[in-house]
């Protein structure tokens, strides 16, 4: 069990504390803003409507006991991030980490003593741009330089066949992690009798090259 | 070579049109302030001022041409997020992505005919927390909303066993891609007959529970 403090109860902020609290850990959650406070007040146990520049507030938290210090505050007030984040490092946060919307804003937050910058809107950006690119290739990402994870739609050869048939480690070198049907839950890994179905979504993990050859069964 | 039309220039907005021209495709951008249109002119090529709520200028750009239409207005202006959802349906667009800030907003944007909606701030909110829970795992990657691998050390009841032995997709429902030995290449998949050894670097993936159940074995 775990404590963290969340400053800045925007939409970001206000799902880090939920996600947080959610998994059983403590979250103190700080905005200057009542509405905000009153908006996640039943989900947040320990919320404080406060100033949190406020070097007072801040050193009367005991800083250093937070395993993350999660500043949340917006563009529109980055200035006040900036300095939440100066002052959090100067009471010994042991890891503060801080939202930005541009990579310059970033920059000065790390320079003031930030451990990791997020840019949600920036992020998340690219990600769509991404899923609409491969409309047949959902999802990409790179777990080591030789290894990469797929998320595609059953490509061609697999439908109608299940994974014993398929002997998809041996004939490829990929191994499916999960498949989803039809916008169900994601079932994973998938049992070896499941006939995969179009349009079933499925996860593979495996070296590029494996994954590319799997990909060019489909031309 | 795909034509898209983005449709609100903010961060997220900025970043999916951004995302996608680099990558090779056609994009038209619209936003209907000036600031907007300038921060991106260097990098999106057609950009046009104007209201996406007014008919007339949607009906002019050709609709059913766009592989997707992707409205990025934000929630300060969500009736507008709306109503433009509602004219590229009612226009003839082939998919829309909307974002929105509360499921509430969500349901009604699915309701008038998007295809798809984004939570941006909401879903970062979501991945920054976890990856801040398994801070005592070396590494954390979200896959999807379920689906995660996980960077560990070889838990206790791994050692001196074999994967056959161990039964891990059965008996705990998650997959072993990789294991490193003492820094050596990342081996992956890893032979079915290699025993474990103590500080042997494993990568699993599997749903967030099961691997929960897992790491709790260590306990
Ligand atoms: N000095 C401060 N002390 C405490 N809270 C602050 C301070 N300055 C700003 N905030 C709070 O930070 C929160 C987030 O800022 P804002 O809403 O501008 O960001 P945003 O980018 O729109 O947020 P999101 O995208 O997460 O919804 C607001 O709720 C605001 O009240
Ligand atoms: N009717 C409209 N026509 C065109 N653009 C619009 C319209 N209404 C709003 N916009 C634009 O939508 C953009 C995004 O809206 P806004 O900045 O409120 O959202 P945001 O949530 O802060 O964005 P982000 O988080 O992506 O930075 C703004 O640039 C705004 O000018």
């Amino acid at each position: 069990k775990k404590q963290f403090l969340v400053i800045g109860l925007g939409r970001f902020g206000a799902s880090v504390a939920r996600t947080l609290t959610q998994n059983g850990h403590n979250v103190i959650g700080l905005d200057s803003a009542e509405e905000r406070i009153q908006r996640v007040s039943e989900e947040i146990a320990d919320v404080m409507k406060c100033d949190a520049t406020d070097t007072d507030i801040l050193s009367s938290l005991g800083i250093q006991d937070f395993e993350a210090c999660i500043v949340c505050i917006g563009e529109k007030y980055i200035q006040n991030s900036i300095l939440v984040t100066l002052l959090l490092k100067e009471n010994g946060a042991k890891k503060i980490i801080a939202k930005a919307g541009t990579k310059t804003q970033g920059k000065v937050l790390y320079k003031v003593g930030a451990d990791m910058v997020i840019y949600p809107e920036k992020d998340m950006g690219e990600r769509v741009a991404r899923s609409l690119i491969s409309s047949n290739i959902i999802d990409f990402l790179e777990v080591s330089p030789e290894i990469s994870i797929l998320e595609m739609r059953a490509p061609r050869m697999m439908i109608g066949k299940d994974l014993i048939e398929l002997n998809l480690r041996h004939k490829y070198g990929v191994t499916i992690i999960s498949v989803q049907s039809d916008n169900q839950k994601i079932i994973s890994p998938p049992p070896l009798d499941y006939k995969f179905r179009k349009d079933d979504v499925i996860t593979l993990i495996g070296e590029n090259k494996a994954l590319k050859r799997l990909r060019f069964t489909e031309d």
